[in-house]
């Protein structure tokens, strides 16, 4: 099973047109392997980025370059992950 | 029996088949468990009909999951299909409606990504079939439809999440539907349910042109995430596929349109802030019980304006 240990999911909150650019690029950025969640496509929405522990820095030290502002969402994927998991087979347990 | 069924928590697949037929036990009158076809894994692709009488009446088409990832549509599929099969005879405007029309619901729309998602990769978005010639798998089955296929907002990179697959229809999912929508051939509504973020969508999106019916369809749309909002406050936008979000050809509701379907949405349903695709299971229940305000309006409207 796949792990996300150390994965982080950051959102931005578009301020301008000019970021939209600088996150277009970063979709184009294939050895980040970043997974949007939500894409750059409006400064009315948010963006949302899982970000893999191997890339955490080089897309961090990308945004501070460009002034964008970000908050981390999740700071271990793989934590909520396993919460979740958890809950399921709790529930499963239940049921039976 | 449905009642002892927890609905406020995620299943896996099988439980889900399982549960399907404890409802069709419970109101053989009013539910039936059809199969469509089968997955690329050939697991059954099961469609809930729900119908007071007669043939090919009148229908709505309402699926969900077709992201395997974003378990909060299938979540809200279960308890939705359970509501509409216990609301029958005690809600009027329910009852009026299946009185003349049908309601097909096709829960897990991408089952084998669905159950890769329990099993290997909770990430996991996109079909399971094999790209010849890739080591990466799947296509995006909402990029795969005959509604300019292959254009703007879907790649022709097997290894990209929105992978629109080598020809329209070639994933054996969307066929089924095709097939079951077509040889149906009444079908008035065709609701896809997505999550997240929070819209509700209505075509185009393989380009950003104004369909003729924009109006009536960003009327109803802004009634709906009225309904909709009244119970948690949670704010929806309405408008095009391409002007809202993006422009992303290949998707179910563009072609459903354009076949005729007049009546044809796309929801993204509720995040509430911080978890995307991992939405907490104490957010199921309210989260389809907001949606259904919606889903309700949109249904009772289709029925009022028949064409």
């Amino acid at each position: 099973e796949r792990v996300f240990t150390g994965d982080q999911v950051i959102r931005i909150n578009v301020q301008s047109e000019e970021d939209l650019q600088l996150l277009r690029v970063m979709e184009t950025q294939e050895e980040w392997e970043l997974d949007f969640w939500l894409h750059p496509v409006t400064t009315e929405l948010p963006v949302d980025i899982r970000v893999p522990r191997s890339s955490l820095s080089s897309v961090k030290e990308y945004l501070h370059a460009h002034a964008i502002a970000f908050t981390v969402v999740m700071e271990n994927l793989q934590e909520v992950l396993d919460e979740e998991k958890a809950e399921m087979e709790m529930n499963q347990m239940q049921e039976r | 029996s449905t009642r002892s069924f927890n609905f406020g928590a995620y299943h896996p697949l099988e439980t889900i088949y399982s549960w399907m037929d404890t409802l069709v036990a419970q109101y053989p009158h009013l539910v039936t468990k059809e199969e469509i076809g089968r997955s690329y894994e050939n697991r059954p692709m099961y469609v809930l009909k729900f119908s007071t009488g007669g043939n090919k009446r009148p229908a709505i088409w309402i699926d969900l999951g077709i992201h395997s990832r974003e378990w909060v549509s299938q979540a809200t599929g279960v308890w939705t299909a359970n509501k509409i099969a216990s609301d029958y005879n005690t809600d009027a405007s329910l009852t009026s409606l299946l009185n003349t029309m049908d309601i097909y619901m096709l829960i897990l729309t991408n089952p084998d990504g669905y159950a890769y998602t329990h099993s290997n990769d909770r990430m996991w978005r996109k079909t399971r079939s094999k790209n010849p010639g890739s080591v990466c798998r799947g296509v995006d089955p909402n990029r795969n439809w005959d509604a300019g296929f292959a254009g703007p907002g879907a790649s022709k990179n097997p290894c990209s999440d929105s992978y629109h697959g080598p020809s329209a229809h070639s994933e054996i999912e969307i066929q089924n539907v095709v097939n079951l929508i077509k040889s149906h051939g009444n079908f008035k509504s065709f609701i896809s349910v997505h999550a997240y973020s929070q819209l509700l969508m209505y075509p185009y999106g393989y380009n950003c042109r104004d369909v003729p019916h924009q109006q009536e369809l960003d009327t109803i749309g802004r009634t709906a995430v009225e309904k909709l909002a009244v119970l948690y406050g949670t704010r929806y936008k309405v408008g095009s596929i391409c002007k809202i979000i993006y422009q992303a050809s290949g998707g179910s509701i563009d072609w459903s349109y354009n076949l005729g379907i007049k009546y044809s949405f796309a929801f993204e349903l509720r995040d509430t802030g911080r978890f995307g695709f991992l939405l907490p299971a104490n957010q199921i229940i309210p989260t389809a019980t907001e949606t259904w305000q919606a889903l309700k309006y949109i249904m009772v409207y289709v029925r009022d304006h028949p064409y």
